[in-house]
């Protein structure tokens, strides 16, 4: 592993911890969406299926564990624990329009036609469009958190630091996987532009934050 | 070349 790769699984961590916190310090999931959240969980058990069938590292496995149950977690708090809070009113974008694309171009173009395999090229799709509801969600909404845009801002640089990753890895070793690299370019661009989309919407601090 | 199905990434 190199330096480029363990920087962007710390980001990933980094993000979704921001987001945990956040609920657990403030007892709320305002500004939040379920729904690009059920989509990451989407990603990640769709994904991390091959922790039963492939071993690769024992960091892979906590690792995989870790986005598997955090992201459980996170569903749990907005669905369950702290539903109240969830600003369902303004997560309107509807999943369907990203999972079913997603589905249908995993079964067209993949590495190869076996479950595993189309359930991970799935995922990899589904993680390059899965934070549009929770853009849509910022933009309706015309209010951001402080949280929210440094949630943005490591998640959109983690796979972005996987492209360098994967330009290293070419030059390196020689190994490259296309579905990745173009979907995380997609994901990339996808980040950017919700960058452009939300500028002028206007950071808002929410009275539980400031707290040391 | 690329190795078709080596997942051993995050």
């Amino acid at each position: 592993m190199n330096i480029f790769r363990f920087a962007a699984d710390l980001l990933h961590v980094f993000a979704i911890a921001t987001l945990l916190l956040k609920i657990w310090n403030t007892r709320s999931c305002a500004g939040i969406s379920g729904k690009s959240q059920i989509l990451f969980g989407l990603v990640y058990v769709t994904r991390y299926l091959d922790l039963f069938t492939t071993y690769v590292s024992l960091y892979n496995s906590v690792m995989k564990v870790f986005f598997v149950v955090t992201s459980a977690v996170a569903i749990f708090l907005i669905y369950v624990q702290y539903k109240k809070t969830y600003e369902h009113d303004l997560d309107l974008f509807r999943i369907e329009l990203l999972l079913l694309p997603c589905a249908m171009l995993s079964l067209v173009i993949n590495h190869e036609d076996i479950v595993l395999e189309v359930l991970w090229t799935f995922s990899t799709y589904l993680e390059s469009v899965a934070i549009i509801p929770q853009l849509f969600m910022v933009k309706k909404s015309g209010g951001i958190e402080k949280f929210m845009i440094r949630y943005l801002i490591a998640f959109g640089s983690y796979r972005a630091i996987y492209l360098i990753n994967w330009a290293y890895r070419y030059i390196m070793e020689s190994h490259y996987d296309l579905i990745a690299i173009f979907a995380g370019i997609l994901q990339t661009i996808i980040y950017i532009l919700g960058f452009f989309l939300l500028r002028g919407v206007k950071v808002v601090v929410s009275d539980k934050e400031e707290e040391p | 070349a690329q190795d078709e199905n080596l997942h051993d990434e995050l």
